[in-house]
């Protein structure tokens, strides 16, 4: 009846009540529609709402706010517990030398990132570092890190283009031991997950360096396949930690919730421009207000 | 075991997925299944429902599917932008291989004057493909390397000058004025000029795809676009949005690393692609 329709405005104006799977679902088809627009997978959408709404429903409304805000707030919470779980920090609690190995799509960032990385580890924590070259494929791939660890003051392995990623691996890992670096990060080729022979080659590598962490270095940009990409890349290689570049634009970052959702792994940091000190800490609660929008 | 007789909200729903997950984004998505709920009443399978929305789609497509030419003006000169690491200097490779297959003879710039060993990925595409590289030393103006290669092309009577330039972020002001700078300069060094600037967009992107395309195409007049990476999982489906809203020419479909996968773009087999 008319007068129910007025009594819910009502009690929905004044901020009464418990949340009610009815008095949200505004809320909820909004923040769907806004989601899917952040580029937060289709799948991963669903479940993060299915879930917030399960949770949300019978708790009371906050005097002076409406079921919807409240319920805004509900996910905004949600997303900040489910993307500031875990570990943020670089794990490099083993004997040196400690291994960071690099993952992910063609131009993703992975090699600028490596070399932020090298530079963080050296300026701010003392580390002896060591970048290593293993992409051979790429056109000047090798000087370009040679390149960036040079301008930062950190030594680069010498890869030749005609080298074998596993044995320049390899031949690193003698010159880190030997040089008493205390921390060693191998830049890789970018390539597709359904590359068969490339995700082989990856898998290789990671096995004989047996690194304390493996980063998937993903675009802030990144669509719906973020899913099926860091999935398989997790399978693959277990993923340790995740770098979301080029957040220095304005793509949402809606990937970093897709990529949680699929891995757990927690973004260790965040690219913010192509310079080599543009390399930020990862705060949940910026990121989840910029996916939420 | 059974065709779905009857267009059901399952189906409905399946639809909606299919086109999400192809990142068509929530604009379109909405446009073309506002459209199916119109014609539901005449749709009696669900076979049908797929084959109103391929039928959209391929039919916004084929709109914007034109062939790059190469214009009767020589030099002609293309201006290569788009986002970081969305294959520019790679692509600029395979249509390097490309023009030169046909008789041309290519001159390209190195206009990336700013990242580490740009210089010497675009000299070793040239290397690959024959094509001869202008540069200028590391820092150098992007605007006087683009100046000097067009000049130096029509002294040298080249066909085609590939312009290469800087990955850029649309909302970084100073880059896209560089940017403006460069276009305007181009058209001081040769009347016309550039006569294609073509927007190099990665298909792995979401919805920034469009905002690129928007905001790329106000600061400089955009007369094509190239989607890279087609050959990963990702389906591209940005350029349906880009495509409704901004009717900007699709060349091209990058689909490898290497200096022939470069196929034109292809309404039919992109919509195909889609529902794959
Ligand atoms: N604006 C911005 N640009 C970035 C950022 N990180 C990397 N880039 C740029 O993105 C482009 C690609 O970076 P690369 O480091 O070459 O990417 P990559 O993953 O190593 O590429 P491949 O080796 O080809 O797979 C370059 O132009 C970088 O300068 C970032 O955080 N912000
Ligand atoms: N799989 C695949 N990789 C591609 C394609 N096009 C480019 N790439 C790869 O994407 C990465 C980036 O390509 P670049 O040509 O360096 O991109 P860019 O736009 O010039 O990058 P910046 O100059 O740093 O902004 C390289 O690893 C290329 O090999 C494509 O169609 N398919
Ligand atoms: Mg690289
Ligand atoms: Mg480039």
């Amino acid at each position: 009846t008319l007068s129910e329709k007025l009594e819910l405005t009502f009690r929905r104006l004044r901020g009464v009540g418990k949340l009610s799977e009815d008095n949200i679902q505004e809320a909820v088809r909004e923040i769907r529609l806004s989601l899917l627009d952040a580029d937060v997978n289709y799948g991963v959408v669903k479940q993060f709402l299915e879930k917030v709404s399960a949770r949300a429903v019978g708790a009371e409304v906050t005097r002076s706010v409406t079921p919807g805000q409240q319920f805004v707030k509900v996910c905004h919470d949600e997303m900040v517990a489910l993307l500031g779980a875990g570990a943020h920090e670089l794990n490099l609690a083993v004997r040196p030398p400690a291994v960071i190995l690099m993952a992910g799509l063609q131009g993703s960032g992975k090699t600028t990132t490596a070399a932020k990385i090298g530079r963080h580890l050296k300026e701010k924590l003392r580390k002896r570092v060591l970048l290593v070259p293993a992409d051979i494929y790429r056109p000047a791939a090798i000087d370009q890190l040679k390149k960036l660890g040079e301008t930062i003051g950190i030594d680069v392995f010498d890869s030749k283009p005609g080298d074998d990623p596993l044995r320049i691996a390899e031949a690193a890992m003698k010159q880190a031991r030997d040089g008493v670096y205390d921390v060693v990060i191998v830049d890789t080729a970018g390539r597709t997950q359904v590359d068969e022979a490339m995700m082989r080659e990856i898998a290789d590598i990671r096995r004989l360096l047996d690194p304390v962490e493996v980063l998937f270095v993903a675009d802030a940009m990144t669509g719906q396949e973020a899913v099926n990409v860091s999935k398989e890349f997790h399978e693959r290689v277990g993923l340790t930690g995740v770098v979301l570049t080029k957040m220095d634009g304005d793509a949402r970052g809606g990937a970093a919730l897709s990529i949680h959702a699929v891995t757990g792994a927690p973004v260790k940091f965040v690219g913010v421009g192509e310079k080599t000190d543009q390399l930020e800490l990862f705060h949940p609660e910026r990121i989840a207000g910029r996916i939420l929008g | 075991l059974f065709e779905a007789s009857v267009v059901t909200d399952e189906l409905v729903e399946k639809m909606e997925e299919i086109l999400y997950s192809a990142d068509l984004g929530v604009a379109t998505v909405t446009s073309l299944m506002d459209e199916v709920r119109k014609a539901r009443g005449a749709l009696t399978t669900g076979d049908s429902v797929r084959d109103l929305l391929k039928d959209q789609i391929a039919t916004i497509l084929r709109t914007v599917e034109k062939p790059l030419v190469v214009p009767a003006q020589r030099p002609m000169v293309l201006l290569m932008i788009g986002v970081n690491g969305a294959g520019k200097t790679t692509t600029i490779g395979k249509l390097a291989r490309r023009f030169i297959a046909d008789g041309h003879r290519v001159t390209l710039a190195a206009g990336d004057t700013f990242r580490a060993a740009a210089v010497e990925q675009l000299s070793a595409w040239g290397v690959r493909t024959g094509a001869e590289v202008i540069s200028e030393k590391e820092g150098a103006d992007p605007a006087a390397v683009a100046f000097n290669a067009v000049n130096s092309a029509v002294a040298g009577g080249r066909d085609i000058v590939i312009i290469d330039t800087a990955g850029r972020l649309q909302n970084r002001v100073n880059l896209m004025e560089e940017l403006r700078k460069v276009h305007r300069v181009l058209g001081k060094a040769l009347d016309g000029a550039p006569h294609e600037t073509i927007l190099v967009i990665d298909a792995n992107n979401g919805q920034n795809a469009v905002s690129q395309a928007r905001e790329f195409g106000e600061a400089v007049p955009i007369t094509g676009i190239i989607a890279t990476k087609l050959d990963g999982t990702a389906k591209g489906g940005a350029l349906v949005g880009i495509a409704r809203e901004l009717a900007i020419p699709v060349y091209f479909a990058g689909i490898g690393e290497a200096a022939d996968d470069l196929r034109p773009f292809s309404a039919e087999a992109f919509t195909e692609a889609l529902f794959s």
